[in-house]
């Protein structure tokens, strides 16, 4: 039974597909069976894999909109363990195709449950909005990672988020559960930046993971070449982060 | 007659809610006056500038749902000569509330032709997607500033941009110009974030502001004092770039 993790935060710019790209290579490189899901219209997530959302055939749309399409058909491999479900640009109307019932945030899930392709891990990229896609994240999903970048103005989104998942754990996916918060884009040189996430974890002591994730060139770099940083710069601090990172999730899983 | 500006960019956190704070306090520095508004349910320009989005008894809602709200009662002043029409949570359920048809995205634009207000510049700052409250911003205002975050992932987001701004030429606003593209977060330090705006003004050669706003601390802890970079540290080169790209837009008016 594949572990589900939804990478969400509705601020923009946290560092969400940076993540879903880098823990997704870390955990492959521990040689798990990883499922990327790009639900993003931007595709960001896709584009950094090589794929283009642009000209995709089958992409995340294709499982939301239509009925019985299997999983098999929309994903494709992009190396080593690591298969991507990809994003395409009409995602974009996703949220008026489907309205605003109940079933609309179902779909993912159910696709992922009709399916029996084995993967250990599934990760889930979402936009940064909590509409219609993003709730079909949470409600696929088990675990929510949420990155926090280390500035003031992105701190401010977390308690509503948090609201958010009370929300969908009383309702629509009581199974989700918070595996924690990553601190993104914290330079050890910046005072800012350390002030927030000391704020961070005197707020949420248990909940907020050990490794941090510096600020880094090659992080920004690295999706260029369609690859994780890991691939682009093996022995970058930011590779080691995420490298902790997936070690902390797949062998001390602590859900809080 | 106002001038108009709308900060749009889908990909997220690039520095739309950061660069409508401080050029707002920068042209309200050259004594003019300054109506900022903030359509993005998050609230973070809201926030900067000292009122709460979660409390707020009117707001760009009111403004958005109901007819014949006047601006007068929904605006608050913030100091200097700025005044504010603040965002607030509701604001999340404005696309379903207003539907798909072509009136939802005039809701803006008819709030301020009716107003007899005297603004020298109204600043429009949107969430990060191309949904009904940006479409709202891009209909009611005359010029376009789009921020690009010095960053690869930051750049593939500006060809989409141009293209939903000839649409919206094409159909809803046709005296929709780009104003400009302000290059953020660009360190000198960083090799990739040089490389990244020399691109951007190779692409848009007569499109790029010389004004480009680089690294900088103050930037992310202003909001906190809910100040602007330009009074909690007036000598930062934030600050400076800031005040430049005012005196850029305001003396050199280059709509392209
Ligand atoms: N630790 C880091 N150091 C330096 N740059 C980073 C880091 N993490 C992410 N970035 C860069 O910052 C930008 C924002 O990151 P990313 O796109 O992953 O955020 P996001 O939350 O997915 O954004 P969006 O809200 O638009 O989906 C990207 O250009 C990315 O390359
Ligand atoms: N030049 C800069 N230097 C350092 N930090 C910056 C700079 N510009 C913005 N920031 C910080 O980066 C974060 C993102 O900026 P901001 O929130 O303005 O982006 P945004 O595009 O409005 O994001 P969103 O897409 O979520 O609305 C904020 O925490 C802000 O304080
Ligand atoms: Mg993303
Ligand atoms: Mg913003």
């Amino acid at each position: 039974m594949a572990r589900k993790l939804v990478v969400a935060n509705p601020k923009g710019g946290v560092g969400k597909t940076t993540t879903v790209l880098n823990l997704g290579a870390a955990l492959a490189e521990l040689n798990y069976r990883v499922l990327l899901i790009d639900l993003d219209a931007q595709g960001g997530l896709t584009a950094s894999l090589g794929v283009d959302p642009y000209r995709v055939q089958h992409s995340a749309y294709s499982l939301l909109i239509h009925d019985h399409v299997s999983l098999a058909r929309v994903l494709t491999h992009v190396g080593g363990t690591i298969a991507l479900i990809p994003a395409s640009l009409n995602l974009a109307s996703v949220e008026l195709k489907l309205g605003a019932g109940r079933e609309a945030v179902f779909r993912l899930r159910r696709a992922l449950d009709d399916s029996h392709i084995p993967f250990d891990y599934v990760l889930i990229d979402t936009p940064p909005s909590l509409g219609v896609l993003t709730a079909n994240g949470l409600v696929a999903a088990s675990e929510l990672l949420i990155p926090v970048q280390c500035r003031y103005l992105a701190m401010r989104g977390v308690r509503t988020l948090l609201d958010t998942l009370k929300r969908v754990q009383q309702g629509l996916n009581p199974e989700l559960e918070l595996l924690g918060i990553l601190g993104t884009m914290c330079t050890a040189e910046s005072a800012h930046a350390r002030e927030v996430i000391d704020e961070i974890r005197a707020v949420f002591p248990r909940k907020t993971f050990r490794a941090v994730i510096a600020d880094s060139d090659a992080l920004a770099e690295s999706p260029i070449l369609y690859q994780s940083v890991l691939e682009y710069a093996p022995d970058d601090p930011a590779a080691q982060a995420y490298r902790a990172l997936a070690q902390e999730i797949a062998y001390e899983r602590h859900t809080l």
